[in-house]
């Protein structure tokens, strides 16, 4: 759980 | 019956249109390990086929696994899969369930 909050959001691709 | 079970669907998107029209989010070594469907433009050919839906998260793409690959790398095996003449539709392997 404390893992997931130092993971960086992600970057969001049109396609 | 009882708990809902994940059963990953294979959602066959023609290439009828000029642009595929999902935006994704995700990727390995994100919050969102496999990339999650979070727009579907109107007019794209994803609309189009009336089975992509927001939220669904894609497992494969023409059968090649998305599992362990990085945002950039996904879209771009999304973006080539819709560019390649090789075929007039791409297979999307989606589930429900994160």
């Amino acid at each position: 759980r404390e893992k997931r909050l130092t993971l960086p959001p992600s970057e969001i691709t049109l396609l | 019956p009882g708990a809902p079970v994940p059963t990953p669907t294979l959602v066959h998107v023609v290439k009828n249109a000029n642009t595929l029209g999902i935006a994704i989010e995700g990727g390995a070594n994100t919050r969102q390990p496999l990339p999650r469907i979070v727009t579907i433009q109107k007019g794209g050919s994803a609309h189009g086929c009336g089975q992509l839906k927001v939220g669904q998260v894609i497992l494969e793409v023409n059968g090649v696994s998305l599992r362990g690959r990085e945002h950039q790398d996904a879209a771009c095996i999304i973006a080539e899969a819709f560019k390649s003449k090789e075929r007039d539709h791409i297979d999307f392997l989606v589930t429900e369930f994160n």
